[in-house]
């Protein structure tokens, strides 16, 4: 259910925040 | 011109000697040198001049300079500890370091928190949140009528600001992760622990044996 998700777990699946992409070749 | 080889190719602006950078942070001389390499690689992506700049960042994270994302500005801000605009190697091994799987979590959970702190002033607010959370909105296929945006944000704020300032504090912060640990999984890239590993080039030439 999206209303009971949290906002901060949300935020957390962003593109910008996986830093993991700086190490692909 | 004299030889340009590895050791003038490291006096570029902001560099700073590896074994310096290992005393201070979680990486070893050696894992210091492999990040030297990475570095090198994502500096020279766009302007070739030792340094990483917004649009750099931007290509690495996302294969497109010019995809703007609020997160992903505000790492980078947080990496750019002069504020000058672009990230030093000093800065870039010092704030990876954040991330490494050895570093302490107090210091992930304090990194986490000066990224969502949007407008600088020690605590995150609500109005903070709910931008962040249509950031995110924006940038995924995820669709969310802005009564049930108001619903996530309003029971998150009302879960963490225990104190019930209207804000969240540091404290307040710490709390909420340890009751939701998932929160800090991105603050963790195991694949700093084999740095070396992509990248051994570097660790060949290397002139500094690790005294781990």
């Amino acid at each position: 259910k999206p209303a009971a998700m949290n906002a901060f777990e949300l935020i957390s699946t962003s593109q910008g925040l996986n830093l993991s992409s700086l190490f692909e070749k | 011109m004299g030889c340009f080889c590895s050791k003038h190719s490291r006096q570029t602006p902001g560099y700073e000697e590896p074994t310096i950078l290992a005393s201070e942070t979680s990486f070893t001389v050696s894992e210091v040198e492999a990040l030297y390499e990475l570095f090198k690689k994502l500096s020279s992506s766009i302007i070739d001049d030792g340094l990483i700049h917004k649009e750099e960042f931007q290509f690495a994270l996302f294969r497109n300079s010019n995809k703007r994302n609020l997160f992903a500005d505000r790492i980078f801000d947080l990496f750019d500890v002069k504020r000058n605009g672009v990230i030093e190697f000093g800065e870039f091994v010092r704030s990876l370091s954040v991330f490494h799987p050895n570093t302490p979590q107090s210091d992930k959970i304090a990194f986490a928190f000066r990224l969502y702190d949007l407008r600088y002033t020690g605590y995150i607010e609500r109005e903070e949140l709910k931008e962040m959370v249509l950031a995110l909105l924006n940038e995924s296929d995820l669709i969310l009528s802005d009564d049930v945006v108001e619903t996530i944000v309003d029971k998150t704020f009302i879960d963490a600001d225990s104190k019930g300032d209207g804000k969240i504090d540091m404290e307040e912060w710490k709390e909420f992760v340890a009751r939701n640990p998932s929160l800090m999984k991105n603050m963790t890239l195991p694949y700093l622990k084999d740095i070396t590993l992509a990248f051994p080039s570097f660790v060949v030439n290397s002139e500094v044996e690790d005294s781990e």
